[in-house]
């Protein structure tokens, strides 16, 4: 699941 | 993933290899900023909370355990290290940087994507990691000379949140519902700090000269 507000960065 | 991100995460990684390698190879940490890294491991430590919980991939785990790892590592050698401990420049290290933890807290709690705890941390790492390099950059100021490896490090650190900018340009025209406006606006701030250091940088590039910052 995508965490909340697409943490998909670092 | 998109080119522009994968450029800055190796920017990124490039910086903290010329630091590590700056530090064990000349066994010195003259001209670093204690404080300045002493933040990276705040932001650090605030941004990943979601390292054992969100699992994205293994790309971003694993980079996620490098940048804390290294942060600490180089935080530790700078504090503990017989040797490197004695190079380090308290002098001239004098940024009262708990303001910049302080006030990054208290804006993390006015602007923030959600009230949840793990959402103000981040919004708090991404205040912090933009004036997280004023130490560092007052500390060259003061220093007058930087050495090479110094100045590459700084040139690297900046150049990786730039990427990052033409990263977010390209997600907002490629991705429909892509909004991470705390995190852009505080890059283009970060970024916005780098540009006299880049500056000068570029002079002493074209001159082939020493970097020098006006005090």
């Amino acid at each position: 699941t995508t965490p909340p507000s697409a943490k998909d960065e670092l | 993933m998109n080119i522009f991100r994968f450029a800055g995460d190796m920017t990124h990684l490039i910086s903290i290899v010329v630091l590590l390698l700056k530090i064990y190879a000349t066994k010195s940490c003259s001209g670093i900023s204690l404080k300045t890294q002493e933040l990276y491991v705040i932001v650090f430590l605030a941004r990943y909370l979601d390292l054992f919980t969100d699992f994205i991939s293994v790309y971003n785990t694993v980079m996620k355990l490098v940048f804390i790892g290294s942060s600490l590592a180089i935080v530790w050698c700078m504090r503990m290290h017989r040797a490197v401990k004695r190079t380090y420049d308290k002098e001239l290290d004098t940024f009262r940087h708990y303001f910049l933890v302080l006030g990054s807290f208290v804006l993390a709690l006015l602007l923030h994507e959600k009230f949840t705890f793990q959402e103000i941390f981040w919004a708090f790492s991404i205040y912090l990691e933009a004036v997280a390099i004023l130490p560092q950059l007052v500390m060259l100021q003061r220093s007058g000379n930087v050495d090479n490896l110094t100045g590459q490090y700084v040139f690297f650190l900046g150049a990786y949140r730039a990427f990052y900018i033409l990263n977010w340009i390209y997600r907002f025209f490629t991705e429909p519902h892509f909004s991470r406006w705390i995190a852009c606006l505080s890059g283009l701030v970060q970024t916005a700090f780098y540009a006299d250091f880049f500056y000068y940088y570029f002079i002493s590039w074209k001159n082939n000269a020493k970097l020098q910052l006006p005090a």
